[in-house]
């Protein structure tokens, strides 16, 4: 009954036994805490984010900080090794974590990490389209969706902008980033059925 | 389990580094 935490945000898919399930729990959030806050630092500095009101901010952030971090850590993904580095630098293969419980989810984020990757964006890129990944109009909870879809059309137009700038001869890298938020989404919804299911385990 | 976030305590943290409260999270 040897229990696993296959989320790479962990320190160790590896459990010590005698951890009671709230210490289990206390670990895994004081280790991806430092990474959520970051998001919440990149957030504030996208221009236009701290004018919305705080009530979206705190919807966008908690609706996108999972897709964020998916963007983040990427690179976590070793896409041709087939393993994955956790944020306490150990690092798993594909078969290992799959025999320890992972499921779908985990093909999943390889493929779409292999994809951006594939994109071969520079940092500049990569932040302006982390920055559309967050400010999303169509969350819940959105008051004022105006405003929110305001800033998300100047989020848009600044990054077609790079891209058509930096890859004049690749007009189509722009759509492909555009595809990827619905493919965000998907992920999104697959992880919050893997934390229902962790939680009611 | 509509709002995963708060679940997590993932709004809890938010709203504090909003705010510019970086101090560790309180149970």
């Amino acid at each position: 009954n040897r229990m696993h935490l296959v989320c790479p945000m962990n320190t160790s898919a590896h459990v010590d036994p005698h951890k009671s399930g709230h210490e289990v729990w206390e670990e895994f959030s004081q280790s991806f805490t430092p990474a959520v806050r970051e998001v919440v630092e990149f957030a504030k500095k996208i221009p236009g984010f701290r004018d919305l009101s705080q009530p979206d901010q705190v919807s966008l952030l908690k609706a996108g900080t999972f897709e964020v971090l998916v963007v983040r850590f990427a690179s976590l993904f070793d896409v041709r090794d087939r393993t994955i580095t956790f944020l306490g630098g150990k690092k798993y293969s594909v078969d290992t974590l799959r025999a320890m419980g992972a499921g779908d989810l985990l093909n999943s984020m390889f493929d779409f990490s292999e994809k951006l990757t594939n994109l071969g964006l520079s940092e500049e890129e990569m932040s302006l389209f982390t920055a559309v990944v967050l400010v999303s109009a169509d969350r819940s909870g959105i008051e004022n969706v105006n405003s929110v879809e305001a800033l998300q059309e100047t989020l848009i137009r600044a990054l077609r902008s790079l891209i058509t700038k930096n890859h004049p001869n690749e007009s189509a890298i722009f759509t492909k980033l555009l595809l990827k938020l619905p493919d965000l989404r998907s992920l999104n919804n697959m992880h919050s059925e893997q934390l229902l299911a962790f939680k009611v385990h | 389990f509509s709002d995963p976030a708060s679940n997590l305590g993932l709004e809890d943290i938010i709203r504090k580094a909003l705010m510019g409260n970086l101090e560790e999270r309180q149970e």
